[in-house]
């Protein structure tokens, strides 16, 4: 049984890439096989995890655009256990190009459908916007975590992408869940964090997970040396709260 | 003399909204005339001015798409000599519905055409993403101001930043300036702010604004109260580096 996983927000900076990238990582440590699809066209999933954008021949855009192989466009990473299908500069063009496109939204979701059996997880990291890169994401996806940065801003775009998460479920993918928001970036010491909190967990109710992520340099430094956390410094509280994370994930899969 | 400066990185989360409200109030305190234009579906700008998005009739989607008169949408905020253009939540369709309209790319040019000259500056936040709300915004521009994060992955985005720049300057706006980089969230305790800011130096030269504005937890509280830093304390290092900001602004003003 395979679950795809689109990690989405269209507000920018709230750790979409940093959960995607951690999830993956934790995921492959924990035997599952797993597959991220970077979905962004700033690449920083692919680069997060040590693949060189340039020397990239295939990429996400040539599936979505040129009816390329996906799997001739997967290629291996340092991290146990996790495949890549990276990003690269081409990916730019493809909102306004997948405009007049025929099943612009159904892209992904059909070019997934041969290969979903493959892996236990799939991981799709979205660019921060509700356009047709995050739509054909939604519409391949089972479910749909949602990082959420302990910041005032953060709540702004909510209702927006809770209203597009319902269409799509309306109108494409019936069976697409919210799996659930991750609170990323907590900074202990502010009140800001505290009211943001309280906030989303009446937004979201049972749907937050338990697990905060707390504002750690660490997790910024790791993407500069191509490493996921838990490979490059997992005694630190970045890692231990993506593994935490992790293991709540792998918890209510048994639930669906 | 007026100046159009359009607030662009497609990466997310750098401080693009931060330093549009910030310049924008600190302009409008040394008695320039300010028109601030929101054009993020997000619509940070508008609430950060405290603004409420759903009491807007009229936003800068209707300019676009709509023909609505542009002097029909501009409403007063509570900071003194800035005026705003707000967003609201059908910009989040614009970047489809532009794609299959006549002069696409100069919708919001065209729009400011007639007003120009009633403002000394026309600040543009936009949303993080390189499509046809932002190439809009970098056509109507005389100047661009690039918030550059110190953390890794904002050294990624920036050569696709600066083609896009070049291209719109060789093909729709010739007198399309890079004003400068602005350096944010800078963490002074950390070697990654070190070595990103070394690097940023080394790519934008002269072009890297003295001014660098520094983590400040301030500054992420004062959109909650609707108020540019100015206006919710003044005497914090916020308030201190974006009005040092504003006068590296009004002082390159001078060999414009
Ligand atoms: N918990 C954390 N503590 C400290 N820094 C973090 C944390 N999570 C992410 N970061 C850093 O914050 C920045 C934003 O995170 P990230 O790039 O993952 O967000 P994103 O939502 O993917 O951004 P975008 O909207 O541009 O895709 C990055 O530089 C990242 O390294
Ligand atoms: N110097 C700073 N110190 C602390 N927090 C900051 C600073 N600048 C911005 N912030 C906060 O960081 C978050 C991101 O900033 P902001 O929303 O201005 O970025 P943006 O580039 O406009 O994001 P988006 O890409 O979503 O439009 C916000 O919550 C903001 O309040
Ligand atoms: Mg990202
Ligand atoms: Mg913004």
């Amino acid at each position: 049984m395979s679950r795809i996983i689109a990690i989405v927000n269209q507000k920018g900076g709230v750790g979409k890439t940093t959960t995607a990238i951690n999830l993956a990582a934790s995921l492959g440590r924990a035997e599952k096989r797993v597959l991220l699809i970077d979905m962004d066209p700033q690449g920083n999933a692919t680069s997060g995890l040590g693949v060189n954008k340039n020397t990239v021949e295939k990429s996400i855009y040539d599936v979505l655009i040129n009816n390329v192989n996906i799997e001739d466009t997967i290629i291996l990473t340092e991290s146990h256990g996790v495949v890549l299908i990276p990003s690269n500069i081409h990916l730019t063009g493809a909102e306004v190009e997948l405009v007049n496109v025929l099943e612009r939204e159904s892209r992904l979701k059909s070019a997934l459908a041969g290969i979903k059996n493959n892996y236990d997880y799939i991981v799709i990291d979205c660019p921060p916007s509700l356009g047709l890169i995050t739509i054909n994401s939604l519409n391949a996806a089972d479910g749909v975590i949602i990082p959420v940065q302990c910041e005032y801003y953060a709540l702004e775009g909510l209702s927006q992408l809770l209203n597009t998460i319902k269409l799509i479920k309306e109108r494409l993918n019936p069976r697409l869940e919210i799996d659930g928001a991750l609170l990323t970036m907590h900074d202990d010491r502010t009140n800001l964090s505290k009211q943001v909190i309280q906030e989303i967990q009446k937004y979201f109710a049972d749907k937050v997970y338990k697990t905060i992520i707390p504002r750690n340099v660490r997790l910024s430094e790791s993407p500069s040396y191509g490493k996921p956390i838990i490979y490059y410094d997992i005694k630190c509280r970045g890692a231990q709260t993506y593994l935490q994370f992790c293991n709540e994930v792998l918890e209510s899969a048994q639930i669906f």
